[in-house]
């Protein structure tokens, strides 16, 4: 795969803690689970742009980083 | 909406709250005003009643603080979470915590969050609301600055709510505290009971002027446009939506689908060619495409060519075959040229004179199929502006499907 450049990485760790805080994604710690993990923050991402009308993709385009980055209520929008 | 799971609530009409401490951004009888309100959108259309207390455990506590607070959810600095609210239930249930961090204010600006639209967004929680996805719902998670004069909450908020409490019994009860200088009254001052001063004053809530009936003969409008392809009716806050996607006409608030646009409109009209609204109120007015109100606005109406004595308009239509946008001021008109983006000369002219018919002033207009319809009280006249003649008069609510 292509490096990921600085500022990917960044929005990278910034939607999992947006993912684990509002849309109850837990990461499996074990790095052999890293394809399932990256399956699971796309299921995260999907269900994300859904509650907000965003096209659904499960990529971390710009629109659904820009969300993400919105001044917001801190309770979490999906919970198990 | 959506609620906690297991769906939450007090299992009590009468809820108690208690401000523990103030932010430095605000005066405290502003903070306390705004709880005071946020508390009484929520008492306006349930059975609840909220009573403020001074010490001891209220059910609500609500506090400021920043960073790590004594919860699993630390804040997180300025911007991101502002705040946060548990559900119903004992000890931290129904708490309300705010992040110091952010600028908080009482103004419906974009600098800083309005202290009152978060609370009443994180006291819907405390009530047991959850978040929603309906963009324009105080639920939803993202804060959007809006005016807060004349706030109403979304019909999905109520919808909401009312599942879980109901509505209002008849005489709505509510106890909006006059904001007090709060003290903080250590136990062993703290009265067993209220003292008369601070009993609270029975005051109706500020009810919102219902929704007028569709086929109401007196049925008048404040403004009226076309948006791609659709014709929407405005009066205070209301929208009527007429489709032809659809066959019902669907009613609206104008916060549902603008939240920042204050209610009210003087006047609208689409430059279709542009897909571009503008909506009039007062000396100020705003442009939208879509849902998306363009950046710089408000702007003045002096910035369209009228003269500073002009300080409102009545009505605004835009002919799609000139591309000239008509203004109607009293008994006067103005022809702004869209391509130009400036007034023509040689006007104001008087609207009897260029438009048969039309011998009074115009409370709003727009263009179908050709025709212009000038609406006056309850009356819309037709107008075929290439003929000049008026064709017919009918009820202002005649495309309602009366």
């Amino acid at each position: 795969f292509p490096a990921l450049r600085e500022n990917e990485n960044e929005d990278m760790q910034f939607a999992k803690k947006y993912l684990k805080n509002f849309y109850d994604f837990k990461e499996e710690k074990n790095s052999l689970f890293k394809a399932k993990n990256l399956n699971h923050m796309a299921d995260k991402i999907r269900e994300m742009q859904s509650f907000f009308g965003l096209e659904v993709t499960g990529e971390l385009n710009h629109k659904t980083m820009d969300m993400m980055k919105q001044a917001r209520c801190g309770i979490p929008d999906i919970r198990s | 909406y959506s609620t906690f799971p297991r769906s939450p609530t007090w299992k009590k009409e009468d809820v108690t709250y208690r401000i523990l401490n103030y932010t430095p951004d605000m005066a405290q009888a502003d903070v306390e005003e705004a709880i005071a309100k946020a508390f009484q959108l929520w008492s306006s259309v349930t059975p609840l009643r909220f009573t403020r207390l001074y010490s001891g455990q209220a059910d609500i506590m609500i506090s400021f603080s920043s960073g790590f607070h004594g919860d699993f959810y630390s804040f997180d600095g300025p911007g991101g979470t502002l705040a946060h609210a548990y559900p119903p239930g004992s000890e931290i249930g129904g708490d309300a915590h705010f992040d110091e961090d952010e600028n908080w204010t009482k103004f419906s600006t974009y600098i800083g969050y309005n202290l009152f639209l978060v609370a009443a967004h994180e006291l819907g929680h405390s009530l047991g609301l959850g978040h929603s996805n309906v963009f324009g719902a105080l639920m939803y998670p993202i804060y959007t600055a809006r005016d807060t004069r004349d706030f109403q909450l979304h019909q999905d908020d109520i919808d909401g709510i009312q599942a879980l409490y109901g509505s209002p019994r008849e005489s709505p009860p509510t106890k909006a505290f006059p904001p007090q200088e709060p003290t903080e009254i250590t136990p062993a001052e703290a009265p067993t009971e209220m003292s008369p001063r601070e009993k609270p004053t029975e005051t109706t809530p500020s009810k919102p002027p219902s929704r007028p009936e569709d086929c109401d003969p007196r049925l008048t409008f404040d403004a009226i446009t076309t948006l791609r392809g659709e014709t929407l009716f405005f009066k205070g806050s209301y929208v009527w939506r007429k489709s032809p996607y659809f066959s019902e006409i669907e009613h609206d608030t104008i916060s549902s689908f603008w939240p920042s646009l204050i209610a009210g409109f003087d006047a609208a009209y689409e430059v279709d060619k542009k897909d571009r609204v503008l909506f009039f109120k007062d000396d100020q007015y705003w442009a939208v495409s879509g849902y998306n109100i363009e950046t710089g606005f408000p702007k003045s109406i002096q910035n369209l060519g009228f003269p500073t004595s002009v300080r409102k308009i009545d009505a605004a239509v835009h002919d799609q075959n000139t591309k000239r946008t008509y203004f109607f001021v009293g008994n006067k008109y103005w022809s702004f040229n869209e391509n130009t983006q400036s007034m023509e000369r040689g006007y104001p002219r008087k609207i009897s004179t260029d438009f048969q018919g039309i011998g009074h002033t115009v409370d709003a207009a727009f263009q179908k199929n050709g025709y212009f319809y000038f609406f006056h009280g309850s009356n819309q006249y037709e107008v075929d502006i290439k003929k000049q003649k008026l064709i017919r008069i009918m009820k202002s609510n005649s495309w309602f499907n009366c």
